[in-house]
């Protein structure tokens, strides 16, 4: 029988070795946790989500993606180890045993498959999609500047050999599209929060625009307590606001559009960075990153639960 | 497979919005095949630039032109990929 306790989550893996590890996770949890495939990548390659649900009939559900942006390696590693730890602690610890009692976790750990693969076998910087673009010798497309929530203006770019290149059209990357059909289908995602790296900060909507969100308040103070907690328990510094005030304006970001199609809590962390290493983070760090992320995830799918809307 | 030796990520720190724009105007020169690890956003803030070997000395001088500060947060990738894939393999066989 497979085990996961074999899995050395304080390793980077293939994209072959984490697929695996998705069927030893599903073999060791079979009443929590499934895996299902939304749709395959440009190049073909299936996009797994795991689901763990305790039961029930479409309930409302928080949606975690890592990896959108291949070469952010740290992110999938926490994917890993986050996933890991839902199922390890659901039984054990109150906050998330509460949270898969009412509601549903949907973990997308291999967002940009196509991507991934390729910094493992052919440049590891990179961090968009593998889709061809028309009429340039240029590969790929942000898939964070691909999303139908004010498309194609600031801080993404119309020129294909661009890393923030938002691509021909909202959602023309399959990656997207699959995740976009997902939720519009499932229709009872309450949250999204979606995992990049590096610059220590945890975000929300607006991105592409400065006005605040409606709900700013309410999700500038859940963002405050995600990142105190965060910072107890290593002292690693957050920042957090609005994308378009902490960062820059940045048109076509996932968050925004999930706020958009009426998702209140939508979120984006930007893990750590020791200010040595940026996406090439040792794999000796791993464990800390996602211990560390765990109590302000946990804020938020709290948080979560116990508003409805 | 992409190879990085010699490539540099260089830790940034623009003083006022002028050299916000500077560098700005630099990352958009496509000759220099600039790979911004992060973006400037305010004065103060740094931003990451990976070099390429072929193009340091042209970024280095346009820095020190503009007395924009700057350091050497990773003085020679490869090395740091080298690393990461020993460690892997490490891992693998274990």
């Amino acid at each position: 029988g497979r085990s996961t306790d074999s899995f050395d989550f304080a390793s980077y893996h293939t994209i072959d070795e984490i697929y695996d590890w998705m069927d030893t996770l599903v073999d060791g949890h079979p009443n929590l946790v499934s895996k299902f495939q939304i749709g395959q990548s440009y190049e073909n390659r299936p996009l797994y989500v795991l689901k763990f649900s305790t039961g029930g009939s479409n309930r409302p559900a928080i949606w975690l993606d890592t990896g959108i942006h291949s070469r952010e390696w740290i992110t999938q590693a926490t994917g890993l180890w986050t996933a890991n730890k839902i199922a390890e602690e659901y039984g054990k610890d109150p906050s998330i045993t509460a949270i898969l009692d009412s509601m549903d976790i949907f973990f997308e750990i291999i967002t940009n498959p196509d991507g991934f693969a390729y910094t493992h076998s052919s440049n590891r910087m990179w961090r968009k999609t593998r889709s061809i673009n028309a009429g340039s010798s240029c590969v790929g497309v942000d898939p964070n500047r691909n999303w139908d929530a004010g498309f194609g203006g600031f801080g993404s770019s119309s020129n294909p050999c661009s890393e923030t290149y938002h691509g021909p059209y909202p959602h023309s990357e399959r990656e997207v599209k699959s995740i976009v059909d997902f939720i519009r289908s499932h229709g009872n995602v309450k949250s999204v929060i979606s995992i990049h790296s590096y610059s220590q900060m945890l975000l929300f909507p607006y991105g592409y625009t400065t006005a605040p969100a409606p709900d700013y308040q309410e999700l500038n103070e859940l963002a405050k307590k995600a990142v105190t907690d965060l910072a107890a328990l290593y002292g690693t510094k957050y920042t957090y606001g609005s994308i378009a005030d902490t960062i820059y304006l940045a048109d076509g970001t996932t968050v925004d559009w999930a706020y958009e199609n009426g998702i209140k809590y939508s979120f984006t962390f930007e893990l750590r960075d020791t200010g040595r290493y940026g996406f090439l983070l040792p794999s000796s760090q791993i464990i800390p990153t996602a211990t560390e992320t765990w109590p302000a995830l946990l804020d938020i799918m709290v948080h979560v639960l116990e508003h409805p809307y | 497979e992409k190879i990085f030796v010699g490539d540099q990520v260089l830790r940034i720190t623009p003083s006022d919005e002028e050299q916000i724009t500077l560098l700005r105007t630099l990352y958009e020169v496509t000759e220099l095949q600039l790979d911004v690890w992060r973006h400037p956003t305010s004065p103060g803030q740094p931003t990451d630039l990976r070099v390429s070997f072929s193009s340091l000395q042209a970024v280095k001088v346009f820095l020190e032109h503009h007395s924009i500060s700057y350091s050497i947060m990773i003085e020679n990738v490869q090395e740091l990929l080298d690393e990461e894939k020993k460690s892997m393999m490490k891992s693998k066989r274990i």
